[in-house]
């Protein structure tokens, strides 16, 4: 579908893509330890986008697995929700994920 | 008005209060702490209210300041959201107002 593409694009053109709600502060810690780490994410706020956001969701979900907010790829890879991020992180794994997605 | 009167009546009534959302993650934190703590809360999932969700919402800002959730109350004094009850706790000062509360 017409919607597929442009997230596959978004993810793949886009080294650091957040998928996310305005209120929720999960999304927001996830936003704020990529701010922290240096790196600017490309964020979708799915409650700003009208009848489209329930629609990309539900489309995350079939291509992810995952149905909650927040979405996070890297590198064009699903990294998950907020908690495997910061996971990630604490094991030292995500930064080195960063450097290669975001090399020129 | 009526509503601020039910509000009133259910913090000051039930020892551990919280005002959620379902879909929330940092309502289910808090949540999740006080069951660790062999605590059973009254929840009150706001999204679940129909129209009246939003008008209570507005209320506990009224009464509170927070217009967040987690809303969180114990012993009929409001706590806050999620970190500050997680704050509290890593004090070792929200046990002693659970034991407080909860005691006939
Ligand atoms: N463990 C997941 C939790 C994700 C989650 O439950 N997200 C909630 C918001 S905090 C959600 O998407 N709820 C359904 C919705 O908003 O549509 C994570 O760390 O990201
Ligand atoms: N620091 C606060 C954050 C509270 C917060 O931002 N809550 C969000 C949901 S996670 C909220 O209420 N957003 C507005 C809404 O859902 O109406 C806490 O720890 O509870
Ligand atoms: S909506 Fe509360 S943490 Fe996501």
């Amino acid at each position: 579908s017409r919607l597929e593409e442009t997230v596959k694009k978004t993810v793949t053109e886009n080294p650091v893509v957040v998928y996310s709600k305005t209120w929720c502060s999960y999304s927001s810690e996830v936003k704020s330890l990529f701010k922290k780490l240096g790196v600017e994410p490309l964020v979708i706020e799915l409650d700003e986008m009208g009848a489209q956001g329930p629609q990309v969701q539900k489309l995350l979900e079939r291509l992810t697995g995952q149905h909650t907010v927040p979405n996070v790829f890297v590198g064009g890879n699903h990294i998950g929700g907020c908690s495997e991020t910061v996971k990630l992180h604490h094991k030292g794994e995500l930064e080195p994920l960063l450097a290669e997605a975001t090399k020129n």
